[in-house]
C-alpha cells in the first residue's frame, strides 16, 4: 500500500459517503444520476467477486464491503424512498445502460488479460467504471444547476482515479509486479472524461461563481 | 515482472 492509492481509496470512500449523506440528510436526489449509480453497483459487484473466496487483507475486505454497500444503498434511496424517488428527475436521466454495459462486455470478452469468467468480469468492471459517470455529465449538463455537494462528489469521483494513476506509477518502479496496461488505459481514459468538468469545477472555484457546464 | 499487480486493488 503506498500513498497514493491511501489517498485514491480515502477519496472514493469520502465521494460516496458525500452522496450517501446528502441523500440521507436531504432526502434528496437531485442532479443525481441514478443510471450512473446502478451502473457504478455493476462495476462493484464485477469487480468483487472474488471478495469472499480470495482474502486480501481486512482493510481490503471492508472497504469492499462499504463500496458493494454504499452503492446499493444510494440505488436504493433513489429507487424506492417514498421522499427520495420523488426528486429523482428520470426524464432528464435517460442515458441508456446498455449504450456502454454491451461494448464494455463485447471488449471484455475480446480484450482481457485472461480469457476466464473472472478475468473477464474483472476487465469488464474496469472497462465499465471508465464510462460510468457519462450518464452522470449528461445530466449535469442538462440540469445545468449543480448543487456543491454534487459537484464535489464529481470531483471526488474524478480525483479518486488520478491518484490510482499515480499509484500505477509509483507501483511500476517500485516493485516487481506489473501494472496491466489494460488498468492503465482504463484508468487514463476515466480521468480523462473528467478532464473537462475539472476544468468548469476549477474555473467556478476560482471565479467563486455558481459551477455551470456548457450545454 | 511476472504476475498482475493491481489485482490487491479495489
Amino acid at each position: 500500500m503506498n500513498i497514493f492509492r491511501l489517498a485514491g481509496d480515502m477519496t472514493h470512500l469520502f465521494s460516496v459517503l458525500v452522496l450517501l449523506l446528502k441523500i440521507h440528510t436531504i432526502k434528496s436526489c437531485a442532479g443525481i444520476s441514478l443510471k450512473t449509480q446502478e451502473l457504478y453497483a455493476l462495476v462493484f459487484t464485477t469487480r468483487y467477486l472474488d471478495i469472499f473466496t480470495d482474502f486480501i487483507s481486512l482493510y481490503n475486505t471492508v472497504m469492499k464491503l462499504i463500496f458493494l454497500g454504499s452503492s446499493f444503498s444510494i440505488v436504493w434511496y433513489i429507487r424506492r424512498h417514498k421522499i427520495v424517488r420523488r426528486s429523482y428527475d428520470k426524464d432528464q436521466d435517460t442515458f441508456r445502460h446498455y449504450f456502454l454495459v454491451i461494448p464494455c462486455l463485447v471488449l471484455a470478452v475480446f480484450i482481457n488479460h485472461k480469457f476466464t469468467f473472472k478475468e473477464v468480469m474483472w476487465t469488464f468492471s474496469l472497462y465499465l467504471e471508465a464510462v460510468a459517470i457519462l450518464p452522470q455529465l449528461v445530466l449535469l449538463q442538462r440540469t445545468r444547476n449543480i448543487d456543491n455537494l454534487t459537484g464535489q462528489y464529481v470531483f471526488l469521483l474524478g480525483a479518486y482515479r488520478a491518484l490510482y494513476i499515480l499509484n500505477w506509477i509509483y507501483r511500476h518502479f517500485t516493485e516487481p509486479h506489473y501494472v496491466h496496461w489494460i488498468t492503465w488505459i482504463a484508468g487514463v481514459v476515466q480521468t480523462l472524461l473528467y478532464a473537462d468538468f475539472f476544468y468548469y469545477y476549477f474555473q467556478s472555484w476560482k471565479n467563486n461563481e455558481k459551477l455551470q457546464l456548457p450545454a | 515482472k511476472d504476475e498482475e499487480a493491481t489485482k490487491d486493488e479495489l
